[in-house]
């Protein structure tokens, strides 16, 4: 997290908000509801609180305008810019300005989720600047978060708690207030979900997050899960392509999703039994996708089941143990993927190469063979 | 050898980026030291701060964060 420095911090704990105008894209009754929940994330961390007032000037006065809008700072029309504040301070200070050349929404990820983008430049009218975590809500770019589940980031919580200390009323204790972090690809023991290729890039899955890695670059991307795939779920359990079907498929407990590129599958999500997986199997450890025979195998506990992606069913004579096929894999399987030829089986913090065809082992890795810290 | 993707128009939108996000300003005075350009540095620091590999040129993956949808205020101090 960022502060603005200069000891920029309002220097009360009770606020004022008021909303000066609205957008024609929602109710006012939802943007009243969108700011009001906004400005409670914050309240629910701190000793702030928050009164709206009707007319007169309040510390943070919202409004929606377009392109020059009487600040010197112009929208720039659909796009790019979403909106902007103003670090606390008398007069403009708190202030929050949205571009109403954008398409604002409650809940629906067919817009800007308007209670996500305020909830962002409050953390501004309160006095943070961006934050450089990719999953921290002062992040500058936009991200897709359901409403309804938010939790302030522990990068959050940790930056505005800088400024303004604890909310007095909560027991920090409670597992309820636990703050989500980001995952680091520098943590030795991190234990990845899921592993899967995406059209020549390797994808890398924890918690909310994914890395990116692609061969033109030294460097993974981690990004929210959601904001590629809004209709994904996350803490996902196993994942894999079909380059039969040209799909990405995520599974989590007893349901699968489809992509084709950002878009989720028509019928999706489906239970894992249409792959004919037993009702027994209530979730699956890790999948492999493997390129030559089209087979995709699911690992679930001690076993693996192998599906024929061409013919859309099940294997005979499965499930078999794991250690048959891999020989002495004998822990549980994490996740897996296939590169150059090479089958790739992660279980814990290590990962192991195997050729699919002998089941040899070929070398013992660590996580980071190619998610690079 | 890959053909650029990067057009003049893109080129433009990327100052007006830096100026607005990573105070790019127009320096006076020796402006070159070490042959790095204001430009360059600011792109570094920019792909940095995105976690995107550090060139210091306007590759694609540098455009394609530029153009994501964000909040206007600036990600780095700004002196004025």
């Amino acid at each position: 997290f960022s502060t603005f420095g200069n000891n920029l911090k309002w220097e009360k704990n009770s606020l004022t908000y008021r909303i000066v105008n609205y957008t024609p894209d929602m109710s006012a009754a939802e943007v009243d509801d969108s700011m009001e929940k906004a400005l409670q994330v914050w309240a629910k961390v701190t000793p702030l609180r928050f009164t709206r007032i009707y007319s007169g000037t309040a510390d943070i006065m919202i409004s929606f305008g377009r392109r020059d809008h009487g600040d010197y700072y112009p929208f720039d029309g659909p796009g790019n810019t979403l909106a902007h504040a103003f670090a606390p301070s008398s007069g403009i200070g708190g202030d929050a300005h949205f571009d109403e050349d954008e398409t604002f929404t409650f809940r629906s990820n067919s817009g800007y989720v308007l209670f996500m983008v305020a909830a962002h430049e409050f953390g501004h009218s309160l006095g943070l600047s961006h934050s450089d975590d990719p999953g921290a809500l002062m992040y500058p770019l936009y991200s897709y978060r359901n409403p309804e589940t938010f939790v302030l980031p522990r990068d959050d919580v940790n930056g505005i708690q800088s400024l303004y200390g604890p909310n007095p009323d909560v027991d920090p204790l409670d597992p309820d207030t636990t703050a989500p972090t980001t995952p680091d690809a520098c943590d030795s023991t991190m234990v990845l979900d899921a592993v899967a290729t995406l059209r020549g890039e390797m994808l890398f899955f924890k918690d909310s997050f994914f890395w990116r890695s692609y061969p033109q670059s030294n460097t993974p991307q981690q990004t929210l899960i959601n904001n590629f795939w809004p209709d994904a779920p996350v803490d996902i359990d196993a994942a894999y392509e079909s380059r039969y079907r040209d799909r990405l498929l995520l599974f989590k407990g007893n349901r699968v999703w489809a992509f084709n590129a950002y878009d989720l599958v028509p019928d999706y999500p489906q239970s894992i039994s249409t792959f004919g997986l037993p009702a027994s199997v209530t979730k699956v450890d890790a999948v492999l996708y493997d390129v030559k025979s089209h087979k995709t195998l699911f690992f679930v506990g001690d076993n693996y089941y192998s599906y024929d992606e061409a013919r859309r069913t099940m294997d005979r004579g499965f499930p078999k143990r794991v250690d048959e096929k891999f020989s002495g894999l004998t822990s549980k399987v994490t996740a897996a993927f296939q590169y150059r030829g090479f089958t790739y089986i992660y279980s814990g913090p290590y990962m192991f190469e195997y050729s699919l065809r002998t089941g040899r082992l070929f070398r013992v890795l660590k996580n980071d063979y190619f998610l690079r810290c | 050898v890959p053909v650029s993707q990067v057009t003049d128009p893109d080129e433009s939108f990327a100052e007006s980026y830096l100026k607005k996000f990573y105070d790019l300003t127009e320096e006076s005075g020796p402006v070159v030291r070490r042959g790095i350009s204001p430009v360059t540095k600011k792109l570094r620091e920019m792909q940095r701060f995105f976690g995107l590999k550090i060139t210091g040129t306007l590759d694609a993956d540098t455009l394609a964060m530029m153009k994501k949808p964000r909040c206007g205020v600036s990600d780095v101090k700004i002196a004025r």
